[in-house]
């Protein structure tokens, strides 16, 4: 594991304590898009289905096939999946009223349907999991137009939500300087699907990265957008 | 095989 790839995962995982502390915190969700967030819990059901077949290693005493990483990996996937569901949790129940739901009019079929079809044209293999995980790679790559859509129609966000934007788009990044690394280092990794994904994803943040990096700067991460 | 190191990721 390279280092970029650890920062990557330690962001990613920051990006949800710093949403669960925002909403907490100010006992509201405002400026959060509840689709995003549906769609990371949707993200996460279908690329760590794998997680069972980990439990059944476990149960069944197979040890042999389980090392450091694999322990890893299934720590952090339950944590992604514990936090993704609860944050949707805390959305529709204690913090409802404080949903931006009318502002929030993405279409979410216009994501999944070409996500789905694309799953099962371009996949490494056509089996159940493969697709599920291919979908789940593409899926993520869109999920925050949501989340965009709702910033540009508010034209702003305050400091925690930047804060977790920028968590949640500099993982990915983050991860792309890891497959560099690792095409260069390792002789048998490539994984175009994540790649071309990833770049997609990371670029989607592009504006969004050069306004909060104007405001860091300026001692202030709130985001006013032009109008 | 390959197939394993492209699950190792999250």
């Amino acid at each position: 594991m390279n280092i970029f790839r650890i920062s990557a995962d330690l962001l990613h995982l920051a990006s949800f304590f710093i949403l669960i502390f925002k909403m907490k915190a100010t006992k509201s969700c405002k400026g959060i898009s509840f689709k995003t967030q549906l769609m990371y819990t949707l993200v996460f059901t279908c690329r760590y289905l794998d997680l069972f077949h980990v439990l059944g290693m476990m149960i069944t005493f197979n040890f042999a096939h389980i090392t450091g990483l694999t322990l890893y990996n299934t720590f952090m996937k339950i944590l992604f999946l514990a936090a993704s569901y609860y944050i949707v949790y805390l959305m529709r129940t204690e913090l409802k009223s404080t949903s931006d739901d009318a502002r929030d009019t993405f279409v979410l079929w216009h994501i999944l349907a070409p996500c789905a079809v694309l799953a099962l044209i371009f996949n490494a293999q056509f089996t159940i999991l493969e697709i599920l995980w291919t979908f789940s790679i593409y899926l993520e790559a869109v999920a925050v137009m949501p989340q965009l859509m709702l910033l540009i129609e508010t034209g702003e966000a305050d400091s925690l939500s930047s804060h977790y934007m920028f968590a949640v788009g500099g993982y990915r990044a983050l991860y792309l300087v890891n497959w560099v690394y690792r095409y260069a280092t390792e002789p048998y990794y490539s994984n175009w699907i994540a790649w071309i994904a990833g770049f997609v994803q990371t670029a989607l943040f592009g504006d969004f990265f050069y306004y909060y990096f104007v405001k860091i700067m300026s001692g202030d991460a709130a985001l006013k957008l032009p109008t | 095989g390959d197939s394993d190191v492209r699950h190792d990721e999250l």
